[in-house]
């Protein structure tokens, strides 16, 4: 059965979007059947993969509020891969959390999208769930079906703060709708390797799990992923492209980044 | 009676708080008197400006919740200026969708922050709000109170998308809560001026204000300020010393370009 791995953070801008298109591309040129979920009613998953949001016909939006909706009906295929699908999004999405308002009680709003991903779950070895920055319903429907979560972040001071509450929603899921949840690791985006922040805030990331190290938070796994993706333009020309990085400029930094972090993440069993 | 304008932008990380911190502080350094508002959950501007969130006893969570509350009860004054105050906020403000939910459909919900503030905004000549990365009822309540928008943005193709939505956000709370709302300009944040990226979208985006110039759309009178705010680490340093960048490192780029901004934002007024 597939790893699936919701890339989450609520802070924003610390480069979500472009981890979840870029890993998955890399997983696919491994090898690796791959479906990705756009669960952000901005659509730049769907938008960065060429996909144009006003023209389909049916959604991420349509499969959460729609019985008779099923996955296989909204999925796109990507070409150039032997299996890289997505899951598209639109903007209506921006009203999900009002339209299940009343199934948050009973929990069906949260696990609509476990529900209707399970049918085709088998038919992929990885799937990658791009969140909003926000720890809303469509975050907590990502948690609700991930295994596993991957955090990507700036090392930055302001993106340090919010760990703390992330970890937090991690272990609420946990005594709810996924007991099983535990987080991966972090993967360092944009970054600038050479500055003293980036150093201060790595110290501290690393301290911190370190020091969470064979206790059973669901955190003490984790680790940093190496490589950390540096800052590269060509990662943020390549969505107006509609290709990924490997298609784009596969000889760039950002290729090489995302194809060794690929390397590393296939590698990082985690043990249940 | 004071500009009260919102930063705004639903993209992730694209300059928001750096830009209502260091545009606020540069503000007040000119001799403006100043009041700053924290509407983001993750209170990165309270913790941009070094107040701890977690000893606060009341902030603007209880001001939008708690009728007794009052704006004053929750200000705080940063030292150092002549008059830059904070309405602070803490992750308890991720409640305030649910809090206030059924305050919506007579408009109570999306109007309690400009009831609020409406009593001590004569005591400023300029008031900010910081926004989270969203289009929900605390952008709304900022949507509300302002009179004009500046839109922070990196010139990043993700980032362009968004601005369509963004428009169409302003020009709904026109027809009903804010009819004078007018959008006053974009600030552009992390410049890389040489990237061909950057020309081509500051190109678009010129086109596009160009072609509203002389309409009735709220963006007729928006331009992109002049300067862009040029990439630089220092900006990013500041945070964990919870200083503006005046304080931090008042000589750098970073200073020079949000100085330069605050002349260009106070000289542009709009017309009603
Ligand atoms: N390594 C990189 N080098 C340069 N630019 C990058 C890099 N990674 C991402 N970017 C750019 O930075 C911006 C933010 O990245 P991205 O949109 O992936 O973040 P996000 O966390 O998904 O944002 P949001 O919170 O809005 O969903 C984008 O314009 C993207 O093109
Ligand atoms: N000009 C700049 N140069 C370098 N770093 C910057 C610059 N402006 C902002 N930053 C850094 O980039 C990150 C994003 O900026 P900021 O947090 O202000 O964006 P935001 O739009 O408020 O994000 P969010 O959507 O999460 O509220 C922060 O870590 C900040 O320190
Ligand atoms: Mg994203
Ligand atoms: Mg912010």
């Amino acid at each position: 059965s597939p790893r699936v791995v919701a890339l989450m953070n609520q802070k924003g801008g610390v480069g979500k979007t472009t981890t979840a298109v870029n890993l998955g591309a890399a997983l696919g040129r491994m090898g690796y059947r791959v479906l990705l979920l756009d669960l952000d009613p901005q659509a730049h998953l769907t938008l960065y993969l060429g996909v144009d949001p006003e023209e389909l016909e049916a959604t991420i939006y349509d499969l959460l509020v729609d019985d008779e909706v099923k996955a296989e009906d909204i999925r796109q295929n990507i070409e150039g891969y032997d299996k890289l699908d997505v899951l598209p999004a639109d903007v209506s999405l921006a009203g999900v959390e009002s339209e299940l308002a009343d199934k948050v009680v009973t929990g069906a709003a949260q696990s609509v999208l476990r529900t209707k991903v399970r049918p085709i779950a088998k038919e992929y070895d990885f799937i990658l769930l791009d969140c909003p920055p926000s720890l809303g319903l469509l975050t907590i429907n990502a948690l609700t079906l991930a295994k596993e979560v991957i955090v990507p972040m700036q090392a930055h001071f302001l993106a340090l703060q919010g760990m703390g509450k992330l970890f937090e929603t991690i272990t609420m899921l946990r005594q709810g709708f996924n007991p099983s949840l535990l987080v991966a690791g972090i993967v360092l985006c944009m970054h600038e390797g050479q500055t003293i922040l980036a150093g201060e805030v790595i110290g501290d990331l690393e301290g911190f799990l370190e020091g969470a190290r064979g206790t059973d938070e669901p955190w003490a796994q984790a680790k940093i992923f190496e490589p950390p993706i540096r800052r590269n333009i060509k990662l943020a020309e390549s969505p107006s492209f509609g290709q990924s990085i490997f298609d784009y400029d596969g000889g760039c930094n950002g290729a090489q980044d995302y194809m060794k972090l690929a390397e590393s993440v296939a590698n990082h069993e985690l043990v249940w």
